[in-house]
Parts: structure tokens; sequence; C-alpha cells
């Protein structure tokens, strides 16, 4: 479902060059479980933020179900992203003023979704991470752990092909950390294929697969599908 | 050094009043260490934020060695802030158009220390944390546990009396996490009060009590040393 071929994203800051991946190469099958650990610093949020569209890379290919999605148009793109990627952000990015319910909605309205139905599966999907008394606070009326959940509700509300969440647990406590996996993992026995960066090694540990980025580069890699 | 007395803090949410924190007491005594531990949406951080100054309670008081902040203008509650308290907060909240180097040198900037020993401190300080190689990255051209570190950088650079650290190892790797602790912890060992929030068991555990909190309210406190 995934191909990355020599995939390369370099920065610039000043005169200096950052390379934050260098020479990437992975191949994930469709319904993959995969976790993706690594130091502060060695290239996880790029390679996720690259994988959901959201940045491009300054060398080699990125191929989502066999398309090169580097010849692809932004239009084009934006569609892929919106209708087969979901995205859990590091820190959220949620809309100030819309309320939690209202951002776990905005997918769907993008989508076309009907008022009812809208509602239905965003207070579904917000009860079952615990935020059903949340529902109307904004994000500054929310803790840090209850904006993550938020976060995740929006990505996962519209069941997207390609699921990726960036540290999805970073500031929850145990228990809700725990309802998080297990609705990812749900998520994944439905056929969602998931890819979850995290400092988290007892979440790590759950993955049916393994990679250990170090300085931009895969250091370790437990094995695919495809081999 | 600190003391809580039937402190409360409400907030408004349309016709809905939450009770963030409701009759708390606590005295926590010069060089002590505490960790704050409880579920997401509990009250960690707006009991940080009370204690930081940068909230009020609704109701009850907060005494800070010995003096009621409640009587305090806020003048004389900006220069206590200022001098006496360092916070790492769970979102950073760094100056986007600084660097690192200039984000951890501003709080010195505000109390008058001359630029040499500044640039001295600050590039000791990120050194310490990993972080000579980024001094000059702005927030957004760093990674969240390379903002994280400069936000812990900023905190601890002018040796505050009463630090204060709002899940200072969210975003870290399980090696760059136990460098910030064993950080704080020097500094608790030199005299300085540490107050510490996180949902990692493993870092509450090291801490010499521990506070729990369940709705707003002290669930369990492992015992202060003024009793
Ligand atoms: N916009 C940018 N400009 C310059 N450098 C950047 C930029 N974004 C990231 N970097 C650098 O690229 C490297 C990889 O960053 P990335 O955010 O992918 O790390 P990460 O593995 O997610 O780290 P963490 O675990 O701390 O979140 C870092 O060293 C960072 O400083
Ligand atoms: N400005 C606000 N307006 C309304 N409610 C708020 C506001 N800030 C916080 N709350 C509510 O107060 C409660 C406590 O919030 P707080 O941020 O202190 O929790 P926390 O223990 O730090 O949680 P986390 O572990 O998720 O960071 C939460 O239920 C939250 O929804
Ligand atoms: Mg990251
Ligand atoms: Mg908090």
């Amino acid at each position: 479902m995934i191909e990355l071929r020599n995939l390369r994203r370099d920065f610039q800051v000043g005169d200096q060059t950052v390379h934050a991946l260098a020479d990437i190469n992975l191949r994930v099958a469709a319904g993959e479980y995969l976790a993706v650990t690594g130091p502060s610093g060695s290239g996880k949020s790029t390679l996720l933020n690259v994988l959901g569209l959201l940045d491009h890379p300054s060398g080699g290919h990125y191929l989502f179900e066999g398309r090169d999605t580097t010849t692809l148009d932004d239009q084009a793109q934006a569609e892929l992203r919106n209708r087969r990627i979901g995205f859990v952000f590091q820190f959220f990015h949620l809309v100030p003023r819309l309320t939690a319910r209202q951002n776990v909605e905005l997918p769907m309205i993008l989508a076309g979704i009907e008022p009812r139905e809208r509602a239905r599966r965003a207070s579904h999907t917000l009860a079952r991470l615990g935020m059903s008394d949340r529902v109307h606070h904004r994000p500054d009326q929310l803790s840090g752990g209850q904006r993550q959940r938020v976060a995740i509700a929006r990505a996962v509300v519209m069941q997207p092909a390609l699921l990726l969440a960036d540290e999805p647990t970073g500031n929850l406590d145990q228990a809700s950390g725990a309802d998080v996996i297990r609705i990812l993992e749900d998520l994944n026995q439905q056929g969602i294929t998931l890819v979850v960066v995290t400092h988290d090694q007892s979440i790590a540990s759950r993955a049916h697969r393994r990679v250990h980025i170090v300085d931009g580069r895969i250091d370790q890699d437990s094995g695919g599908n495809e081999g």
C-alpha cells in the first residue's frame, strides 16, 4: 500500500542543511500495524508528514497504492489526503474556535456527510474516548490529554484507509492511553493500515512490526509482510 | 514554602461550571521533590498554574513563603513569578520568532543579566539537554521533543526557588527523558523545590513524595515533611 524509495527530506536553516530523512526505503502492506520509534529529533514526525501528504520529499519517491504521489497535483493530493488518510498530530492542530464536537465533525463536513449522521458519529467516537461531558468545550477549555483525545477522534471518525498517529498517548495517563490504543487496534482489525510513532515501548511492543529510526535513517526494521 | 488552603478553581463554560480544583489542602516545604499524578482532566495543570501564579484561585488561599498571594497586586505577582518560579509548560509556550537560544535567554534578559553571561548560561544549559546543534533553530524548525527541551532549559536557567514542570518528558524518548529528570533532580539536590506533573510512573516513583489528584481533589498524598 505504501512504498518509500530512496526517500530524502532536507531542511535549510541559514547555511546549514538538516538531513531530516536520508535514503529511507520502506514498504507497508495494506492492513499492517507498524510502530515507528527512535530518539527525539530522529525524523519520525517528518516521516509521518511525508506519509500523510503534508510534506513533500526532497528526493526519492512515495508510492501510495501504486501511484507516485510526487506526480499528483495539489488538488489530487488534497483529495487523497482527505479521503484516505487520517492523521493524529503530535500537537493536535485543533481549530481553536470550534468545539470538540465541531472539530470532530470537520472531516465529515468536508466529505459532504449530512448533519444527523455527522452528529451521531462524532458523539459515538467522543464517547468511546471518554469525552462526552466535554463536547461543547473549545480546545482552550480542555486539558492536554482531552485535546489529544479530540485529535484522535477527528482522525478516526472517517475510518480512513491509512491512519497515522504521532505520539497519540503522549499526554495521557495509563488508562486513557490504553483506551486509545484499543481503539486504534480495533480499526486495524477492520483492515485499516496503522502507523504509530511512539516513545512508549509498551505500545511499540504491541505493534506487529517495529521500525526504529536514528538520524533520519532506518536503523532496524522487524520486517514487513512484503519482506 | 507553599501552602494551599481550601483552594478552589472553577471554570465557566456556558451555563456549566467545571470544578477543576475543589478544596485542595497542601503543604510543600522548601527543597521538597513532589510528583503530581492523576487521570487526564483531573486538575494537574490547573494546580500547577495556580502554584506558578499564572492563574488565580476562585476560593481559598495560596501562601508562598508565608505571603498570601491573593493579596499581592499584579506587579508584585509578576515579580515573584519572574524571580522565584520556573515553569515548564505542558505545551512549552516558546516565542515563535526567537531561536532556541534566544528563548532560553529571555528570563535572563528580564532579570537584567548582561549579554556574555546570558550567552554562557544559555549555551551551557542547552548543551546539557543535547541541544547544542539546534541553538539557532526557531521552534517551528525543531522536533517536538527538541521544543520540550528548550522549554526545560528556559525554566531552569535562572535556578528558580520553585520549579514547576508539567509533563516534562511527554515528548521524549527514554534516554532524553532520563537526562531531563537527572537535571531536575540535580537542581533539587541544590535546594530547589521541585513539583513535577507526570503520567510516567517511573518518574513519579523517583520523587520523594507523591500526590494523586482525581476530579480536582487530592485522592492520595504519600506525605509531606510538614505532615
Ligand atoms: N522545519 C524544519 N526546519 C529545520 N529543521 C527541522 C524542521 N523540522 C524538523 N527539523 C529537524 O529535523 C529533525 C527531525 O525532526 P522530527 O520532527 O521529524 O523529529 P522526531 O523524530 O519527530 O522527534 P521528536 O521525537 O522529538 O518528536 C530534527 O533534528 C529537527 O531539528
Ligand atoms: N479554561 C477552561 N475552561 C473550562 N474548563 C477547563 C478549562 N481549563 C481546564 N478545564 C477543565 O478542567 C479540568 C482540569 O483540567 P487540567 O488541564 O488541569 O487537567 P490535567 O489533569 O492537567 O489533564 P491532562 O493530564 O489531560 O493534561 C478538565 O476537565 C478540563 O476540561
Ligand atoms: Mg516528533
Ligand atoms: Mg495537563
